[in-house]
């Protein structure tokens, strides 16, 4: 009657166990910011913004800031001029898909000590409904988390979380006079859990630049 | 040392594959 079912056997499912890192043909380039207080704490910021104090009364200029929180920008000025404009500089991470506190303070807390040696580490969420979920279309009916009817909820994108791990090499020399000081070397590694039946593991290299002195972040004045 | 560190990563390897 012109129904046709699905008749085709299933005779091959991949079995891989392969937990080892191989080469990828084309290495995938990203940044990572991670800012260190004057306590040796270590967080990982989704963007952050360089901006100014107000000038004091008498005159002296405001000292520099950095904000990761948007809510403290209209307390400081822009650091660079847009035309007429002050304007603050924003450097940006890849997408961490920050939520709740994380997402307005614009930072989760690492664990580890930043130096030589050593390793900061974080675990960072991707929920099923966040619209930066990579998975998730709000457009197409099979991927918009709703049911065929769009009328209720079902889980369709994935939720997933990455374990993010930048080791520093214990040797920094080099041949820069600011290698170990204000260049730090070492490897970046991120294990992603919930896309496949292994977690996925991704390698590369990292180079972090020291950008700013500043120990403090969101200060409020 | 505190401050703020942007890095620059290059991703060269992953698994399973």
């Amino acid at each position: 009657d012109g129904v046709a079912t699905n008749a085709v056997e299933i005779s091959y499912v991949a079995k891989t166990t392969m937990a080892e890192v191989t080469p990828v043909s084309q290495p995938l380039e990203f940044n990572v910011l991670i800012h260190v207080d004057n306590t040796g704490a270590s967080k990982i910021l989704q963007e952050v913004y360089l901006m100014q104090a107000p000038q004091s009364a008498n005159g002296a200029p405001g000292s520099f800031v950095l904000i990761s929180d948007r809510r403290n920008l209209a307390n400081f000025q822009g650091t660079a001029m847009k035309g007429r404009e002050r304007s603050g500089r924003r450097l940006s991470s890849m997408v961490l898909g920050l939520n709740g506190a994380a997402r307005t303070n614009g930072y989760l807390a690492m664990s580890g000590q930043f130096k030589a040696g050593n390793a900061v580490t974080v675990t960072v969420g991707m929920d099923s409904q966040s619209p930066l979920n990579p998975f998730y279309h709000k457009y197409h009916p099979d991927h918009d988390n709703l049911t065929a009817d769009f009328k209720v909820y079902q889980e369709e994108a994935y939720g997933f979380s990455r374990d993010i791990t930048v080791a520093l090499n214990a040797d920094q020399d080099g041949a820069g006079s600011k290698d170990g000081s204000e260049v730090m070397k070492g490897t970046y590694t991120e294990v992603i859990r919930g896309l496949h039946r292994l977690p996925i593991q991704v390698t590369g290299q990292v180079e972090m630049v020291r950008v700013s002195t500043l120990g403090v972040i969101n200060p409020t004045t | 040392a505190p401050g703020l560190w942007l890095g620059r990563v290059s991703i060269g390897g992953v698994s399973p594959v």
